[in-house]
């Protein structure tokens, strides 16, 4: 799932 | 969050303030690619689109806020500000040569195939080539002033933090990102020659200069 794809990365 | 992901970020943050703070106080920017700082704009500006769409945390949306805020900045000073001090003559990459590939790239080997999620690829693979210009520059030159070679520095470090911080991730997290992994190792790689040349010269107080 797309949502819960980690973008918490800068 | 681990360690070297915030040694990471911070030390991206610091690239780009010694940087701002360089063309402050000497008033000049001169040595320095305008053309790699537009394509700095351009990966923040495409990475941080999901500001929009999503709220991570405070310390995620105040980094991107700053990275952004900074990054037009340092265009102001570089193409309006301190234009005089500009040194368009040897900046003089072509930087089509990098923006083609690398869009074509971002949409054939994506992980979704949505305008966001092209747009946070396009930035990741043209991030990891985005120094070139800059690199470029110094080889053209053959010289940087020391406090350049700072930026270069910390620029560089973050990176290379960020492969030991994707490291960190798989094994404790179980978790990696394949793109942004290969896109940070070409990334690091690209500095490795500056890198030896900081080590051997700069930190022993020598200025950087490259042989004729």
């Amino acid at each position: 799932d797309l949502d819960e794809m980690d973008k918490d990365e800068l | 969050m681990n360690v070297f992901r915030l040694t990471g970020d911070l030390s991206h943050l610091a690239a780009i303030i010694i940087l701002l703070l360089k063309i402050w106080k000497t008033r000049s920017c001169a040595g320095i690619s305008g053309k790699s700082q537009i394509l700095f704009a351009v990966v923040f500006t495409s990475r941080y689109l999901d500001l929009l769409t999503s709220f991570i945390s405070l310390y995620n949306t105040s980094m991107k806020v700053i990275y952004i805020g900074c990054a037009y900045a340092t265009l102001y000073f570089v193409y309006m500000k301190f234009k005089a001090t500009y040194d368009g003559n040897h900046d003089t990459f072509r930087v089509e040569f990098l923006l083609v590939p690398v869009g074509g790239l971002s949409f054939l080997v994506n992980h979704d195939f949505s305008p966001l999620e092209i747009l946070w690829t396009f930035s990741i693979y043209l991030e990891s080539v985005a120094i070139l210009p800059q690199l470029f520059m110094i080889s053209k030159t053959g010289e940087a002033e020391t406090i350049t070679t700072h930026y270069l520095f910390f620029l560089g470090l973050y990176r290379a933090l960020y492969l030991f911080n994707w490291i960190w991730r798989f094994y404790f997290e179980g978790f990696f990102d394949m793109i942004a992994i290969v896109a940070g190792l070409v990334q690091t790689i690209l500095y490795c020659d500056f890198f030896y040349l900081y080590i051997t010269k700069v930190l022993k107080g020598k200025k950087l200069s490259l042989p004729a």
